[in-house]
């Protein structure tokens, strides 16, 4: 009759100094969300599959989070969202990469595990298939973020001063 | 990227991975996210969701060959003497041991990223190598834990 849950928010260079108190205190509230909305469910007798749904819906829908409304930008500007879920017991598992106007990717992998033959659907034929499963959809819009549309905008720039220096380093090579 | 997996009081393991990729993706990419076995995997022992540079997750496919050794691990042990899960402690020492080496695996071949998972016994165990990861644990027994670095 145990249970237990374990979440992740994405792992990188977390700078101290950029972290504010305020940013440290929000993302922390965020997890303590993500971990309570599984915790309710598996503490009621719920599922495992549930909890994992309710713990990763909760950061889909925080901005602070790479997934669903906290979506980093494509080189095109858009939103390109992957999501996988996967049951141990019966190794059923569902997975969807570039699904654009589906609010919850993760909840349209479990559509994919549960309400189709597939286990990974992409891009337009995954948002069709989530349209088709009631699944809500959103404009593009509703994943812009300011932090991402800038950091996308300073990783151009780098690419961009990268190219320069390239360039230059061909024409020193042929003289 | 996100991710949460979690044992349920049938002992029915499930793990769930969600990302948006990488800033300026460009040409289709996909990472290791929605690739079973990559970046997530669950079997009747172990589940695990992974995030980082992803195309190092794909090639090793982190996802199931850490739930693999645990599984085989379990079983051997299970032949020999007993579950793991009735020894405290051997099974979250074991998948441990089996998540720092896949993180340093992924490093060695030139990436950085982190795991969460949950052991045989269903002991919350997160492995990484990068400054920080946005991280967090509840268990039936009272235990509770957020962190980030």
């Amino acid at each position: 009759g145990q249970w237990s849950i374990v979440i992740h928010g994405g792992a990188g260079t977390i700078k101290r100094d950029a972290m504010t108190p305020e940013k440290d205190a929000e993302i922390r509230a965020a997890l303590d969300r993500a971990l309570d909305a599984g915790s309710e469910v598996l503490a009621a007798g719920g599922s495992s599959l549930d909890a994992v749904t309710a713990a990763i819906t909760v950061l889909e829908d925080d901005p602070n989070f790479n997934a669903g409304k906290g979506a980093v930008f494509t080189w095109e500007e858009t939103n390109s969202l992957d999501a996988s879920i996967m049951r141990g017991d019966t190794l059923e598992a569902g997975a969807v990469a570039g699904a654009s106007t589906t609010r919850n990717p993760i909840l349209l992998a479990r559509k994919v595990m549960e309400e189709s033959p597939h286990v990974l659907l992409s891009g337009e034929g995954a948002d069709q298939f989530a349209r088709d499963q009631g699944l809500k959809q959103v404009k593009p819009d509703y994943f812009f973020t300011q932090h991402r549309f800038d950091s996308l905008k300073r990783h151009k720039a780098r690419a961009k001063r990268r190219e320069k220096v390239s360039q230059l380093d061909d024409d020193g090579k042929f003289g | 990227t996100v991710g949460a997996v979690a044992i349920d009081r049938d002992g029915v393991i499930s793990a769930g991975t969600s990302t948006g990729g990488m800033t300026g993706k460009r040409w289709g990419r996909i990472g290791d996210s929605p690739i079973i076995g990559a970046g997530t995997y669950a079997n009747a022992k172990c589940g695990l969701s992974a995030t980082g540079s992803g195309e190092y997750f794909i090639r090793l496919a982190v996802a199931y060959r850490v739930c693999s050794q645990l599984e085989r691990i379990e079983r051997e042990v299970s032949e020999e003497a007993g579950s793991m899960a009735s020894r405290p402690g051997l099974a979250a020492q074991v998948a441990q041991l089996a998540a720092d080496k896949a993180i340093t695996e992924v490093g060695e071949l030139g990436g950085s990223g982190g795991v969460i998972l949950l052991a045989p016994d269903g002991t919350p165990v997160w492995a990484f190598d990068t400054p920080g990861m946005y991280r967090g644990k509840a268990t039936s027994d009272g235990q509770r834990q957020v962190a980030i670095y």
